[in-house]
């Protein structure tokens, strides 16, 4: 039934909520802006009877599936696919202060790898 | 990492409920591992512990604002100055530095082409750069300077346009005044051999901040590991009677008339623009 249908999609691989507030970490002391923010994270099933790191093609699903799977085959992890950066403005070691840019802090996508 | 503790369990040798049965100093250790990799991660040798003096210029706070895209929410305050674009587009670095208020010295100071008309004491700051790791590359460096209208009703009689005008000039200090032992006349004064990096005319009838281009020297401190010998700042009042002379731009603490608070808000700020290789530049972020 539909119902069921939606209920087993919101089990695979996709992007959650999570966000990261500084001061439960207690960094807000030296972290001056943001106060947090949303840096997402991945979980759920991948459901694909192939790893995608193996020999995917066309020709290797079917010789796979006239030979059969081999159930060894570790499964497929849901991960980031991609990642953007957000800056921050703290007051480092040195009580100086700072404007920085740091790469991979927001998860933007999710994938089976 | 053989110094960094894994917290991540890994398959087959730790259970999940084993973590739980550590001991709270074993799990008071982790979190202290964990944080230091990811301190590391951010570039911080370890935590930082901010002192109660420690002040966050509003420029930088501005700059924040600006690349992050907070500056376009509703009731944001304005921003008076323009995103550095130019300089924001080579580095991810942005960094602060006050001078070293302790070593301000006014000195004498002869240079070789410009003729003498006026003695102006001018200031020397020196800046600790030495925060700056290894691995950052700076591109460019600004000194700003915060000058302040000055009220002609209090002043007496209004300067007419010409009367208003303000030279500052910032020069690079190649070499320092002998230390006071071995110094001039009067301990402590001595001649700078400096060399004009930025000038600029001004009028006092507006408050702003001026942004004087200091990257040849910054960049020889710090690229080409050459002596930071700090950097000297002049202002003349350009008329007869420099009656306004030290009154308009805030160049110490001593000719700031405000109280303290304001004058860390307003003293002298350098910032660097640097890359360290990792990441993306400060280019400006529309609203997520």
């Amino acid at each position: 039934s539909p119902k069921q249908r939606g209920r087993k999609r919101n089990r695979n691989c996709r992007r959650h909520a999570l966000y990261v507030d500084f001061s439960d970490v207690g960094w807000n002391d030296w972290i001056v802006a943001p106060p947090g923010y949303q840096a997402y994270y991945c979980h759920g099933e991948c459901p694909f009877p192939l790893a995608d790191h193996l020999n995917s093609t066309n020709h290797a699903i079917v010789q796979t599936l006239v030979n059969s799977v081999n159930t060894n085959i570790p499964k497929a992890c849901c991960v980031p696919t991609e990642l953007s950066a957000i800056s921050m403005l703290y007051l480092d070691e040195h009580d100086k202060v700072v404007l920085k840019n740091y790469q991979e802090m927001v998860v933007e996508g999710c994938g089976c790898r | 990492e053989s110094n960094h503790a894994s917290l991540i369990p890994e398959e087959g040798k730790k259970k999940v409920p084993d973590l739980q049965g550590r001991s709270a100093a074993q799990s008071h250790e982790l979190l202290r591992d964990f944080e230091a990799t990811l301190l590391h991660m951010f570039g911080l040798q370890r935590r930082p512990r901010p002192s109660r003096s420690a002040t966050i210029p509003r420029y930088l706070l501005d700059l924040y604002r600006l690349q992050s895209g907070e500056a376009e929410d509703a009731g944001a305050p304005d921003i008076a100055f323009e995103y550095p674009e130019r300089s924001a587009s080579r580095a991810n670095t942005v960094r602060g530095f006050h001078h070293e208020e302790h070593m301000e010295k006014v000195t004498e100071k002869v240079t070789e082409k410009r003729p003498r008309h006026r003695e102006a004491p001018p200031l020397r700051f020196l800046f600790n750069l030495s925060s700056i790791p290894e691995d950052e590359l700076l591109s460019s460096a600004e000194l700003r300077l915060y000058r302040h209208q000055i009220d002609e009703a209090a002043g007496g009689a209004p300067s007419g346009q010409e009367e208003g005008l303000h030279r500052i000039n910032v020069y690079e200090v190649l070499k320092p005044p002998p230390p006071p032992a071995a110094g001039g006349p009067g301990g402590g004064s001595g001649q700078l051999i400096t060399r004009l990096l930025d000038t600029r005319v001004v009028h006092h009838n507006a408050s702003r901040w001026e942004s004087f281009d200091v990257s040849p020297a910054v960049l020889r401190w710090t690229l080409e590991r050459l002596p930071n010998h700090g950097l000297a700042v002049e202002v003349l009042h350009l008329n007869a009677t420099p009656r306004h002379q030290d009154k308009h731009v805030r160049v110490s603490r001593s000719l700031h008339q405000g109280a303290d608070e304001d004058w860390e808000q307003l003293r002298p700020l350098l910032v660097t623009f640097g890359h360290d290789g990792k990441g993306h530049p400060l280019t400006r972020r529309a609203k997520r």
